[in-house]
């Protein structure tokens, strides 16, 4: 999957992939002062492509707001929302909108379920649908997050750490391996680190072709920019 | 030509199409297209026939008509706004209509469907009509052709005429195979030119035994005339006259072009790699005697050097490396780089850094709306075009969907210049390219056509920025006396290292004379022509022209459409179709696009059906979003 910290006030960006084996679950959110986590699992191709390239994609959510005592799970099949021992099953072929005391939940046909927690936090997840007879690739998920504000200093995770800002700075352009992507030096959480001038792709508004953020790609699964490395992240279970 | 089809494959086998001809005649470059498409349903009940036709941007429809049983329904042009009216009716009572949709970058699609009894036939005909505009040295007759299946009789014709004398034509087309290539029949005198293409139903056929057609692509026909004098051709025929001005030799003058290259982050991945690449590639183009700037923007501007620079080897050398290193980034801050390029040009014209006899021109490519400094789009219109004060030219080139074409092109032509669409895909590099080198070459600035005020009256415009080579200056006008003894013509311009000055008679050209065969071209062409440039000026003039013109040149542009019965984007056709045993048909209506409508077409995926219930754009977001962090994780 790709990460992207899109910073509009720097008017940049910075992004990076995190790719490891298939089934492999990351924590991206942690509030342990309000008992929020947000995990996701990874799934594979359906087969190697022939170019050998193995891509990872989040096939699998899972979001606990322990406080709230709300539990979803979203797959590429069907969404779970279990909340005060209640469960509600919604298929993405459903279009739903739930409003509870402690969620909201907006599900827009084979598209995207919007999610605002009580007093916490707001995110959208895309469902990324993908030909059923495509040799490789398979349906996946996208995950927004729209408002943290709420969220505590000590909100944590791979896209968590982030969400109270980050300070870098970016020098020495010098063209890079490939000609429209230069390369740069790039100081941040006291590393040196070589980054390259990209884009990845934000899908919210165009789910089919998305729109090309630029941003500062670290190399090496973000070695760097991440607190640790990327296996720091990796958890046992979905909740 | 689309043609005849219908809409399931097994009745499609039950209409046959029996004849398919395109008749184009091009007398001195105002080309009168007619085409023909006759089918028959064989079926034993009634059936619905399409006719589509792509026919090109730059033409306006003049005629539609359908023959069923001996009956001919006749379109009729009428006010855009009547028309609506028959149409919004046809809708709401639940009959359907026909329309023109948005289709490419060069053609667009004129598409109707009729219900035709048991063992009938229908015969469509349709009129269209234009100037051809001379480019890279070249006019350009363009038919795009899909007859979806194989026809008894097909043919395309052209016939040229060109008083002038012609000096080369040329016939391809992009089906052509080494069978085919036979059969594309040219034949050339001093001022004529006739080409046929008239495949049989076996030639047609992609194998013997099948029924698929090798037929569909474009056929295009390429030719110039002769010029052998400075001051241009001057045609006068039935009290109107045409002047055609596009001196041979001249040598070019020196250009100070400045390039004002849009880096905002919606420039990012492919658009700003053909962005680098095209500018590589024109910079590389530009002659070692002009001068050049560049200068990026997002919400800062940054010049590459803070006045222009001769294009010498090395600077050219070091510019492409300059460019190789644009990276996107931010928000897009359009005023202020105008502005920097304009004041970049007059600082240096002040410090005598230019030569003399040169001309300036800027070119700005941007994908977005202003977001940053000033982002009211008149008032950017309005910065921009006081402070060039007619003094130098702005080319606009709107990259994308995502800007707003009408904005770049209104400012474009308030300074002399014109706005171009440049469409993302993958020949991206290919149109900035091609549009860098129709305005490369100035042979001529100033230039000024002058004509006896006593004798003429209702002239197109007569004073041009500029002159490029391979282009041509046209202009018309109708006659106000019939005594032509004394038609002096001059025209004015800068040329290279002197003034251009050329003045001459202009004689009445006798069309019986220089082609005795032909009795009759198509009508009172040269009267069409010259309504035909007045109606596109007028329409110009109802854009971009001052707020008090705007109204009259509507009202003008308007009123010549519908006297000429020209369909332009102020009116509609509207041909009422016959009645069926369902009950009576709504009517069938040809509009014509503007740029803008055929961008918000192509935005809402590419059929124009739509804009005839959207609501005028009165106005311009200016404000964009309060910008806050987001954070995501996504695959590609």
């Amino acid at each position: 999957p790709h990460f992207m910290i899109e910073l509009p006030e720097r008017e940049d960006a910075l992004c990076f992939n995190i790719n490891e084996s298939p089934g492999t679950i990351f924590n991206l959110v942690k509030d342990p002062s309000i008992g929020l986590l947000v995990n996701g699992q990874t799934i594979g191709d359906k087969m190697v492509a022939p170019d050998g390239k193995v891509n990872t994609y989040f096939g699998r959510l899972g979001v606990v707001h322990h406080s709230l005592g709300v539990r979803l799970e979203v797959t590429t099949e069907y969404i779970n929302l279990f909340q005060d021992g209640q469960k509600v099953k919604l298929l993405w072929s459903d279009q739903a909108s739930l409003k509870g005391p402690s969620v909201d939940l907006l599900l827009t046909k084979d598209r995207s379920v919007k999610v605002t927690l009580r007093d916490s936090v707001k995110f959208v997840i895309l469902l990324h649908k993908v030909w059923k007879m495509h040799p490789y690739h398979q349906d996946y998920l996208g995950f927004y997050t729209l408002d943290s504000h709420l969220l505590s200093p000590s909100v944590h995770g791979l896209l968590g750490q982030f969400y109270h800002g980050i300070e870098f700075e970016v020098g020495d352009l010098r063209p890079g391996e490939v000609p429209e992507k230069p390369d740069a030096t790039m100081y941040v959480k006291g590393h040196q680190l070589n980054v390259t001038r990209g884009w990845q792709r934000d899908f919210r508004k165009d789910l089919k072709r998305g729109k090309n953020v630029p941003c500062w790609f670290i190399h090496s699964n973000g070695t760097g920019l991440i607190d640790g490395s990327a296996e720091d992240y990796i958890v046992s279970g979905l909740f | 030509i689309r043609s005849i089809q219908k809409r399931s494959v097994d009745d499609a086998k039950m209409v046959e199409v029996l004849s398919v001809k395109l008749h184009c005649t091009v007398a001195s470059r105002f080309a009168h297209t007619v085409m023909t498409s006759t089918a028959l349903n064989k079926a034993n009940s009634s059936q619905e026939i399409f006719f589509e036709v792509d026919l090109p941007k730059t033409a306006f429809i003049t005629n539609f008509s359908m023959e069923i049983e001996g009956q001919i329904y006749v379109g009729v042009v009428n006010e855009k706004e009547q028309a609506k009216k028959q149409y919004e009716k046809a809708v709401s009572s639940g009959r359907t209509a026909g329309l023109v949709k948005a289709s490419g970058r060069k053609m667009e699609k004129f598409s109707v469907s009729v219900n035709i009894a048991a063992k009938s036939n229908v015969t469509f005909i349709l009129t269209y009509e234009e100037l051809l505009q001379r480019k890279f040295g070249k006019y350009e007759i363009l038919t795009r052709i899909n007859p979806k299946q194989l026809v008894q009789n097909f043919q395309i014709v052209a016939d040229i005429y060109e008083p002038q004398g012609i000096a080369f034509v040329d016939a391809h087309a992009t089906f052509l195979t080494n069978e085919l290539l036979p059969l594309v029949e040219k034949t050339v005198t001093d001022n004529k030119a006739h080409i046929s293409f008239s495949p049989t139903l076996d030639q047609q056929r992609k194998c013997p035994e099948c029924d698929g057609s090798l037929i569909n692509g474009d056929f295009i026909i390429k030719y110039d005339v002769k010029r052998a004098s400075s001051l241009g051709d001057i045609q006068i025929v039935n009290g109107y006259f045409v002047h055609f001005f596009a001196p041979p030799d001249l040598p070019r003058i020196r250009k100070n072009v400045v390039f004002v290259i849009d880096r905002s982050g919606s420039m990012a991945g492919p658009k700003m790699i053909q962005t680098r690449v095209a500018m590589e590639s024109i910079l590389s183009d530009v002659h070692p005697d002009d001068y050049f700037g560049i200068i990026l923007f997002d919400r800062s501007i940054e010049p590459w050097k803070q006045s222009l620079t001769k294009a010498t080897e090395e600077n050219v050398d070091e510019a492409i490396k300059f460019v190789r290193q644009i990276y996107p980034r931010g928000t897009t801050n359009i005023n202020d780089s105008v502005m920097k390029a304009i004041h970049m040009l007059q600082d240096d014209r002040r410090n005598k850094k230019l030569p003399e006899r040169s001309v300036d021109m800027i070119i700005l490519l941007t994908d977005g709306m202003p977001n940053e400094g000033e982002s009211n789009l008149q008032r950017i219109q309005q910065n921009v075009c006081e402070a060039i004060g007619g003094n130098m030219t702005l080319f606009c080139l709107g990259f994308g969907d995502d800007v707003d074409y009408s904005f770049l092109d209104v400012m474009a032509k308030q300074n002399n210049g014109v706005a171009r669409r440049i469409y993302e895909a993958s020949d991206a590099t290919l149109q900035l390219q091609g549009f860098y080198d129709e305005v490369a070459s100035p042979l001529l600035s100033a230039v000024d056509l002058r004509y006896p005020d006593n004798a003429v009256d209702s002239l197109t415009p007569h004073h041009f920025s500029q002159l490029f080579n391979g282009s041509e200056i046209v202009v018309a006008g109708r006659l106000s006396e019939n005594d032509m003894d004394n038609f002096l013509v001059e025209v004015f311009a800068n040329g290279f290292e002197q003034d251009f000055q050329v003045q001459g008679e202009a004689s009445v050209t006798d069309w019986d004379v220089i082609y005795p065969e032909k009795d009759y071209i198509f009508g009172d062409f040269t009267e069409r022509l010259w309504a035909y440039l007045t109606i596109q000026q007028l329409l110009e003039t109802s854009k971009s022209g001052p707020a008090e013109e705007k109204s009259n040149a509507t009202a003008k542009a308007l009123e010549m459409s519908l006297k000429y019965s020209f369909v332009t984007p102020l009116t509609s056709m509207v041909v009422t179709k016959p009645e069926t045993e369902e009950g009576p048909s709504g009517p069938l209506i040809a509009d014509k696009l503007t740029e803008e409508q055929r961008q918000q077409a192509d935005k809402q995926g590419g059929i124009g059906a739509t804009y005839l219930h959207s609501a005028p754009q009165s106005g311009y977001m200016t404000t964009a979003a309060a910008p806050h962090p987001t954070y995501f994780v996504d695959g590609d």
